[in-house]
């Protein structure tokens, strides 16, 4: 943390500089950020680093706000939620979060579990359906996980749920057949549920490099990402890549994952995350 | 990427006659930038800078040899020698059954990789135990139980008893029943959880494992740095095991996590199914962080 009320100069910019960098906002975004403040300071429009941090702050906190945060709902019939996203970035145990905050919000809720391929995660995702409450839909591993989504889909309509959030094997989006298949998910639910998914959750991993730009990138390109669920920022990790993400391919943050319990989720405050970057 | 900007720092020192600290200075520009990208941790980066910084203009000028050539000489052998040892073996006890004991942060790939490592050694002619000590995520034992079908490898589980317990009564079993092999399976837990870190410590003391094996996600940005120290200062790391390395993440971590712990990455994860996972070629590595 730099002293306050001290003359800004050369050095304690790349300070700053390398506290951007340090949360993982990537040397792009450090850089093309500093650059705004080298000039802001040549031009004496801030001397101080007390105005170097209102300066940075302010920036980032209007790249990072965003309207459109609140989770869509289906203008009639069930709300479409599908969950994508790499290995181990905490897709199953989000959706357990999700899932609890919709009922004890008063939702019905159903969920998907269209992992078919990974050892117990259908198991996974039934446990978290039994402690939350709520139906799930599963076929036994090695299923077509279009096919559960589509029963699912089903279900949800016959049932008159209000929401429906379908799990989905952990997947790079270096590997083109499950890219297609995770394609081919979402065509099946269209094709059952008009206007659905509705909402299309990418999960990220806070401690996740510049990688989470280009997931967001190659996810962004064969599903309709409507925004991104921030895992483990109860970690150290700042989870600075989102910054890149957002001025980049344009997607809003809309949760943060906090732990490992179903309560353990926050919406995303751009306020906070911001001053957490510079904590 | 490094190799473009290799272009680029060979193209500085044309017209050039040797090295000097200004035009070294400038090229190193360019490295820090590549190593930023490639996700290595920014106080590594800056020691690796260093080190070539110092390297570079501490060679003798040898005629003939272009400069731009020289420091990319420099730049690749002193990452290479930074990645650590080619193919670290696994350590063998002298005696009675092999500990290994898996550990790091949530997600990681440690439960897959405990299969996979059960999968080479069984291979190799080794009768293992895999240990479900994972008591806390939703079908954890579920899950290695499930690998442990497909390999047809033992799986001990226990309900209602502790972690350490578990591990130590699996170990105790390892011995009655000559398994020479236990792969000790924790949950995913934090660095500053004090109380799971002390936990896992508990795994240790109660296990003396040969290998201590920090499992980490090749994607990791600048908290790969912060986890491991926090985990190499909690337990006796013997080495690190990098997974996911077939996705498209430059694993700059790689460099991170082996210059904080010291430790060798001794296998790296290619894949989900339980074959993949390949022995550590550092130049490889040092390679793909470059670019
Ligand atoms: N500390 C912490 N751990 C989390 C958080 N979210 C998920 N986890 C943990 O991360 C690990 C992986 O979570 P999963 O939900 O299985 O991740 P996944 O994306 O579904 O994994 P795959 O289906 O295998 O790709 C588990 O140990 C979770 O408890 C979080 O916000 N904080
Ligand atoms: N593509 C790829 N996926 C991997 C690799 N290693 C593990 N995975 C996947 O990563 C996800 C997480 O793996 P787990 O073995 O459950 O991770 P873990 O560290 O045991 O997770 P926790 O116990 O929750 O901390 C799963 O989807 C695995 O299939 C790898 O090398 N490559
Ligand atoms: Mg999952
Ligand atoms: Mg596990």
């Amino acid at each position: 943390v730099l002293p306050f009320g001290r003359k800004l100069d050369e050095k304690l910019i790349e300070e700053m500089e390398e506290t951007l960098l340090s949360a993982d906002l990537g040397p792009k975004t450090a850089v093309k950020l500093m650059d705004q403040v080298r000039l802001a300071f040549k031009e004496k429009r801030i001397t101080t680093t007390d105005e170097c941090y209102a300066f940075l702050k302010s920036w980032l906190k209007d790249l990072m706000r965003d309207d459109g945060a609140k989770l869509r709902r289906a203008e009639s019939g069930p709300t479409v939620i599908l969950v994508a996203g790499v290995n181990g970035a905490g897709k199953t145990t989000s959706i357990a979060k999700l899932a609890h905050r919709l009922s004890r919000g008063g939702a019905s809720v159903i969920l998907a579990a269209a992992d078919t391929f990974r050892a117990a995660a259908v198991d996974q995702l039934a446990l978290w359906s039994e402690r939350i409450g709520c139906r799930i839909i599963r076929q036994p591993t090695g299923a077509d996980p279009a096919a559960v989504a589509f029963d699912a889909a089903e279900a949800a309509v016959a049932r008159k749920a209000d929401f429906l959030v379908v799990d989905t094997a952990g997947r790079l989006h270096t590997q083109a057949n499950l890219m297609k298949e995770l394609e081919k998910i979402k065509r099946v639910i269209e094709k059952r549920i008009p206007g659905a998914p509705h909402e299309v959750i990418l999960v990220l991993d806070a401690t996740c490099g510049q990688n989470a730009i280009t997931q967001a990138q190659e996810f962004g390109k064969i599903l309709p990402v409507t925004g991104l669920f921030l895992t483990k920022l109860d970690g150290t990790a700042k989870g600075g890549a989102v910054i890149g993400i957002r001025d980049q391919v344009k997607v809003p943050v809309k949760f943060i994952g906090l732990g490992e319990k179903p309560e353990d989720i926050e919406d995303f405050d751009a306020e906070a995350f911001v001053e957490g970057l510079f904590g | 990427s490094l190799s473009a900007s290799f272009q680029n720092l060979a193209r500085r020192f044309q017209g050039k006659d040797k090295l000097t600290e200004d035009n070294v200075q400038e090229a190193l520009r360019d490295v820090r930038m590549a190593l930023l990208e490639a996700d290595v941790q920014l106080g590594v980066a800056r020691d690796f800078i260093q080190r070539v910084k110092d390297a570079a203009l501490g060679q003798a000028v040898v005629k003939g040899v272009d400069p731009g050539q020289m420091i990319i000489k420099v730049i690749s052998d002193e990452l290479a020698k930074l990645m650590g040892p080619e193919a670290a073996p696994l350590v063998r006890a002298e005696r009675g059954p092999t500990v290994i004991l898996m550990a790091g942060l949530q997600g990681a790939g440690k439960t897959t990789t405990c299969g996979k490592l059960a999968n080479r050694l069984k291979k190799e002619g080794r009768k293992v135990l895999m240990v479900a000590a994972d008591l806390q995520r939703p079908a954890a034992v579920d899950q290695l139980q499930v690998l442990g079908r497909d390999l047809e490898v033992a799986v001990h589980a226990e309900k209602g008893v502790a972690p350490p317990e578990v591990c130590a009564r699996a170990v105790d079993r390892a011995k009655r029943e000559n398994f020479d092999t236990v792969i000790l399976d924790t949950a995913g837990r934090l660095h500053i959880d004090d109380a799971l870190m002390t936990e896992v410590a508990e795994v240790a003391r109660r296990t003396s494992p040969h290998e201590v094996l920090l499992v980490c996600d090749a994607m990791t940005g600048q908290d790969a740095v912060t986890s491991a120290k926090a985990f190499d200062e909690r337990l006796p790391l013997t080495g690190v095991i990098l997974t996911k390395l077939d996705g498209d993440a430059r694993g700059g971590a790689a460099l991170s996590v082996k210059a904080v712990t010291g430790k060798p990455i001794k296998f790296v994860g290619q894949g989900e199914k339980l074959d993949k996972l390949d022995v550590f070629y550092p130049q490889r590595m040092a390679e793909r962080i470059l670019g």
